[in-house]
């Protein structure tokens, strides 16, 4: 028996929208600890890894580990039913093939009940290293956002470069280049509107613009984003899930060749 | 020319 609630439904909603434009089907693999989710995208350049606890659950039931296909699109479409405000359960039997969401109003006088297929998805884990990276930059997210979406404008890839200086976010296009700077600002007021730059050696990676931009359908989850850069690894772009986890988006660099 | 890497590049298959 698998029974997950989770009192804030808005937030199962935010995640799916969150990985729904990157991966179209994948596996949630849930088990004592919790709930997690490794999917590449469609072309194999992008990573999505998501873990949610089973301490930030309001009730989390797992007799045996298993792992659920679920076609996101679909899973989004239902949360959609839900209301912002609406606890959230998901149901499952150890044997069954079906998943059923069950969503309840705040003052309990609605209860709907969905119940969806699993679908039998054939999906390879990735061993992701651990990893210490030159450059780890801590920002707004809507800020973060707001970049992408600006440098989209000119162009399709963004050179991201990590100095004392700050970090510089670069492009070039048909119609001109753009750059935008982005230095240290841990002076205002409240945490989560800083800039932290922590940086062990200067780096600087190409990345394709669009990947980015999926990225950031994750910014209603988290005030903050952490991009994380090393010359020879995939960047790596977190957005935390309070008290609960995290989704982390990886994705590879362009390179001279 | 500018190649675009993949994750299979970097993370290997468990």
């Amino acid at each position: 028996m698998l029974e997950l609630r989770l009192l804030q439904g808005g937030l199962l909603k935010k995640v799916l929208e969150a990985m729904r434009e990157l991966v179209t089907d994948a596996n949630f693999d849930c088990s004592r600890s919790g709930c997690s989710l490794q999917a590449m995208d469609s072309s194999h350049v992008a990573l999505v890894a998501l873990l949610l606890r089973s301490d930030g659950f309001d009730h989390f039931r797992c007799d045996r580990n298993r792992s659920m296909g679920m076609n996101l699109n679909h899973v989004a479409k239902l949360l959609r039913c839900a209301g912002n405000d609406d606890i959230v359960t998901l149901k499952a039997d150890d044997d069954g093939d079906t998943v059923t969401f069950m969503f309840e109003s705040p003052k309990q006088d609605k209860i709907a009940d969905f119940e969806m297929k699993l679908m039998d998805i054939q999906s390879e884990h990735l061993g992701i290293p651990e990893a210490e990276y030159q450059a780890i930059v801590k920002m707004p997210s809507q800020e973060f956002a707001r970049i992408c979406r600006d440098l989209s404008t000119i162009g399709d890839t963004v050179v991201i470069s990590v100095t004392k200086e700050g970090v510089k976010f670069s492009t070039k296009g048909d119609i001109g280049s753009a750059n935008i700077v982005c230095r240290q600002n841990t002076t205002v007021d409240k945490p989560e509107e800083s800039t932290v730059i922590e940086m062990k050696d200067p780096v600087s990676l190409t990345f394709a613009l669009r990947y980015l931009i999926s990225f950031t359908k994750a910014t209603p989850l988290s005030n903050t984003v952490t991009v994380s850069m090393s010359s020879d690894l995939p960047m790596v772009v977190e957005y935390k899930i309070a008290d609960m986890g995290y989704i982390r988006y990886y994705l590879a660099p362009k390179i001279d060749e | 020319t500018c190649i675009q890497r993949r994750i299979l590049d970097y993370f290997s298959r468990r």
